[in-house]
């Protein structure tokens, strides 16, 4: 094995992270290690859906969000992008872990409103503009099907941007979010995964397939 | 109505992370 962006490759090529990583991202987020060896048994079954390369590619993250790793999706983009800090393409697990710890129900408010704010920020212009607001509002209603005149949508981006910008320059502002996600808390129900709160219990299986367990079994074997 | 652009959004399953955590086959 040998170093690569502090993490060692296995003879198949793929990342491996041992006791010690896993217990350095736990200490850098609000998981347990135990949390972070559940998250990396998930990591793992999405890294090998489409390519076993111990990454997750933008087809595997979307084929476990929308159950096809084919078409266009707009949501799928932004999401990625979250993920994707490096701006490599893909998503490794320090990323992974580091991003879902920002969905955690105990982290701070702050962060999951800096979060959000990234999110709507397609152009990465540090503003939300009128035309990518209008532009989420449009793929969501296609996405469900459902119609709303345009005259109606106009109305309710213009009315959103009015109640949003305080500093009135037409598009808003990190510090206009703030203030309007205080007013508008219901804006960040997507940016807490109650799931995470103890990942573990929830999800028993990961723990009883993960790799630490299949060690404890083989040396119960061999005690046997 | 005191609906925002934002509300609308939020309801999209795009933006719901759940779907990690289902088990698949």
């Amino acid at each position: 094995c040998f170093n690569y962006q502090s993490r060692c490759i296995g003879k198949n090529q793929k990342p491996y992270y041992n006791y010690e990583d896993l217990a350095r991202l736990a200490q850098g987020t609000r998981f347990t290690v135990n949390e972070v060896e559940a998250l990396y048994v998930l990591f793992k079954r999405l890294s090998s859906s489409i390519i076993d390369d111990g990454l997750i590619h933008k087809e595997e993250l979307q084929l476990a969000l929308f159950q096809t790793p084919n078409g266009e999706n707009f949501f799928l983009d932004r999401v990625f992008d979250l993920f994707d800090e490096k701006s490599k393409g893909v998503i490794d697990f320090d990323e992974f872990v580091h991003t879902l710890s920002i969905f955690h129900p105990y982290a701070p408010l702050e962060e999951k409103i800096d979060y959000a704010f990234k999110l709507y920020d397609i152009r990465k212009t540090g503003f939300i503009e009128r035309e990518e607001l209008k532009q989420m509002v449009k793929a969501m209603l296609m996405e469900s099907d459902m119609n709303l005149s345009d005259d109606l949508l106009e109305a309710i981006v213009d009315k959103t941007i009015a109640d949003a910008d305080k500093d009135k320059d037409g598009k808003i502002s990190k510090e206009d979010w703030k203030v309007f996600v205080s007013r508008n808390p219901s804006i960040l129900k997507n940016m807490t995964l109650a799931y995470l709160k103890d990942i573990a219990c929830i999800f028993p299986s990961f723990i009883f397939k993960s790799d630490l367990d299949e060690l404890v079994k083989t040396k119960e074997l061999q005690d046997i | 109505s005191n609906l925002n652009a934002f509300d609308i959004i939020s309801y999209s399953s795009g933006f719901d992370l759940s779907g990690l955590f289902e088990e698949t086959d």
